[in-house]
C-alpha cells in the first residue's frame, strides 16, 4: 500500500526514447586506455572536464566552510588528507596523482572526491 | 538511488539505475534544486575501459572519480552500487585505515577491481560478498544467464543478505533503493514501493530497457537528487546514460 505521497504520480509509459522536461541531455563517452601508465589514463578526460570538476569541488568546499568558517576542514583536506594516497593500492594511487596533475586540482581534494562515499555513509 | 535487475520471459536480463546524489549539499532556491546535484551533471561521462584496443568493461562515472558505481563487463555481468547508510558507517572504516588497519577495501576500488578482473557472474558475486569493506553498501549484480541477478546487502565486515532472482517462485526482478529489503523504507523516502508497483504493472512479458526507463522516470523514483539514468544490457555490453531533470512538483529526495 502506497502512503500518500504529494509528489507521487501514476506509472509513466512511453518515456523512451528520452525527451521532454525530464530529459536534460546525453552523456559523452571517453575511452580510458588501460595500456597507458596509470598517471596518464585520465589526461584527456581531465583536459575536457577540469573546469566543471573544479566547480563541484569548490561548491563542496564552500559548504564545508559554511559549517566550519575557520577554514580548518579545507586546510586539513588540502594538507593532511593528501598523505592518504601513499596507502592506496596501485594503480589507484598513481591514477589519482595523474588526475590531480592533469586538472590542476590539489591532490587532497581529488582524494576526498574519491572517498566521498565512505565519508557520506553516516 | 534506485537499481533494478529484471529478466524477461525469454531469459534476457536488463539492469538499470537512477543515480541520486547531493542530499543536503546546498539547496538552490532560485532553481529549486540541490546545488551539487545540478553541478554534477556536466561531469557525468560514459567510460569505455580498453586494453589492446578492446573493451574490458564500461561504466558511467563522474569525471575525476576512478571507482565505479555503474558498469558492465560485456557478455559477463552488470553491476551497480547503491549507498547504504549505517551508524557503523564509512567514517569508522576511514578511522581504522588511519590507525593502520588496512585489510578493508574502499568501495570504489572494489567495484573497479571486480569490473576489471572478475571473470563471471559467480566470481563477481563472491568478490563483492566476501571482501571486507570500509563502508556498508548495496551491490546490485546482474549476469547473462536466466536467474543471474541479485542484491547483496553489505555491512563493512559481512554480507547480511543476498536477494536472488528466482523465476520459478515469481521473482523476476529485484529492486534496491537505499534501505534493507527486510525493513520498511523511511516513510519520507519510499521509492521502493512505487518502483515495485510500476514493475508489477509493467509485467514480465513487457519488460525491456524502455519500460524500465518508464519506471525510473516515475516520481518519486525520479526525484530532485536524480543526476542520471543508466540502462545496461549485458550481452552486447551496451550502456545508455541520460541526464535527468525532475520538474516541479517533485520530491526533494
Amino acid at each position: 500500500v502506497l502512503a500518500p505521497d504529494p509528489y507521487g504520480e501514476d506509472c509513466r509509459s512511453k518515456t523512451y526514447p528520452p525527451s521532454g522536461p525530464t530529459f536534460q541531455g546525453h552523456v559523452p563517452t571517453y575511452v580510458i586506455n588501460l595500456d597507458l601508465p596509470p598517471s596518464k589514463r585520465w589526461d584527456q578526460l581531465m583536459h575536457d572536464k577540469k573546469t566543471e570538476l573544479k566547480t563541484v569541488i569548490q561548491n563542496i568546499k564552500d559548504i564545508a566552510n559554511t559549517f566550519f568558517p575557520s577554514g580548518k576542514v579545507v586546510d586539513i583536506v588540502d594538507h593532511k588528507i593528501v598523505h592518504l594516497i601513499s596507502s592506496f593500492p596501485y594503480p589507484f594511487n598513481e591514477e589519482l596523482q595523474g588526475i590531480a596533475n592533469a586538472s590542476g586540482i590539489p591532490l587532497g581534494e581529488i582524494v576526498i572526491f574519491n572517498i566521498f562515499y565512505e565519508i557520506f555513509t553516516v | 538511488c534506485t537499481s533494478i535487475v529484471a529478466e524477461d520471459k525469454t531469459g534476457k536480463l536488463y539492469h538499470a539505475r537512477n543515480l541520486d546524489f547531493g542530499l543536503f549539499l546546498g539547496w538552490d532556491v532560485k532553481n529549486n534544486s540541490w546545488t551539487v546535484t545540478r553541478e554534477l551533471k556536466p561531469i557525468v561521462v560514459n567510460l569505455d575501459f580498453q586494453r589492446n584496443n578492446k573493451t574490458v568493461f564500461k561504466s558511467t562515472n563522474f569525471a575525476g572519480y576512478i571507482g565505479m558505481v555503474s558498469g558492465v563487463k560485456p557478455d559477463t555481468f552488470t553491476l551497480t552500487m547503491n549507498e547504504r547508510f549505517s551508524l557503523d558507517g564509512g567514517y569508522i572504516g576511514i578511522f581504522e585505515w588511519f590507525l593502520g588497519r588496512r585489510d578493508g577495501m574502499w568501495m570504489g576500488f572494489l567495484t573497479r577491481t571486480v569490473l576489471e578482473n572478475a571473470t563471471s557472474y559467480q566470481d563477481a558475486k563472491e568478490k563483492l560478498s566476501k571482501t571486507r569493506l570500509l563502508a556498508p553498501a548495496y551491490f546490485i549484480l546482474g549476469g547473462k544467464n536466466s536467474g543471474e541477478g541479485c542484491v547483496i546487502t553489505r555491512s563493512r565486515t559481512a554480507t547480511l543478505d543476498i536477494w536472488d532472482l528466482d523465476i520459478k517462485k515469481g521473482t523476476w526482478y529485484v529492486v534496491e533503493t537505499n534501505y534493507d529489503r527486510w525493513k520498511p523504507p523511511l516513510i519520507l523516502d519510499n521509492r521502493r514501493t512505487p518502483a515495485m508497483k510500476c514493475l508489477n504493472q509493467t509485467q514480465q512479458e513487457n519488460i525491456s530497457l524502455p519500460t524500465i526507463y518508464d519506471v525510473l522516470s516515475t516520481k518519486p523514483v525520479l526525484n530532485k537528487l536524480t543526476v542520471c539514468t543508466t540502462l545496461m544490457e549485458v550481452h552486447n555490453g551496451n550502456t545508455e546514460s541520460y541526464l535527468r531533470e525532475c520538474p516541479d512538483p517533485c520530491s526533494p529526495w
